[in-house]
């Protein structure tokens, strides 16, 4: 593993520990897109079904325990916590969960590598990552203001998705390693939409102002 | 063949 790689994980980790922090500890989940965590939840369980049949290694294993853990709990959170529920927007979080997945699935029917069952659901699960953070964008958008915390988790997600690139690169030049394309573009296409979140975000950091995004 | 490296990524 290379450093772009595990700074990538541990970015993907730092983002879920602090929307779970967010969470529990202020008991409020304002700003936070329900849709954007029932998405990731739906990514990992059917990124992850290997962990019933294939065993990587003990860091792998663990990993995809706390992402599968972390979404789910979220999710539930969000959805049944008696506290934490009533900070929710729905009025403000509309976008559509089959909006999103129905063009990832077709996708991942006609897109693919091999036609299993395991392989179309980890290429869908791979398309559907790509574009899961839409909702939580809009939901930014909308809201104006942002506060620390989700900020920070979109900021971490992003940063994730731009090391996991670096990743690629770096062992392209060091293994001559090729991804496959699918995983390529999705990744491209995951991290630029991350790109007009990120120029606000240096903007405010280096004015020193609160993150706004505009209307 | 299976790629090890793909399934070793999160």
């Amino acid at each position: 593993m290379n450093i772009f790689r595990l700074a990538g994980d541990m970015t993907h980790l730092a983002s879920v520990l602090v929307l779970l922090l967010k969470i529990h500890t202020i008991k409020s989940c304002a700003g936070v897109s329900l849709k954007t965590q029932e998405l990731y939840a739906l990514v990992f369980a059917t990124r992850y079904l290997d962990i019933f049949t294939d065993f990587i290694s003990v860091y792998n294993t663990v990993m995809k325990l706390i992402f599968l853990g972390s979404s789910f709990s979220i999710v539930w959170y969000i959805r049944r916590h008696k506290i934490v529920r009533r900070s929710y927007d729905k009025e403000q979080d509309t976008f559509r969960h089959y909006f999103l997945v129905l063009p990832c699935l077709l996708l991942a029917l006609l897109i693919h590598e091999k036609f299993t069952v395991k392989e179309l659901l980890w290429t869908f699960s791979i398309y559907l990552e790509a574009v899961a953070i839409l909702p939580q964008l809009v939901l930014l958008q909308r809201t104006r203001n942002i506060d620390n915390l989700t900020g920070q988790y979109v900021f971490l997600l992003g940063a994730y998705r731009s090391l996991y690139i670096l990743n690629w690169i770096y062992r392209y030049f060091t293994e001559r390693h090729f991804v496959h394309w699918i995983t390529w573009i999705a990744g491209l296409v995951q991290t630029l939409l991350y790109a007009d979140f990120f120029y606000y975000y240096f903007e405010s950091w280096k004015n020193n102002v609160k993150l706004q995004l505009p209307a | 063949e299976e790629d090890l490296e793909r399934k070793d990524e999160l």
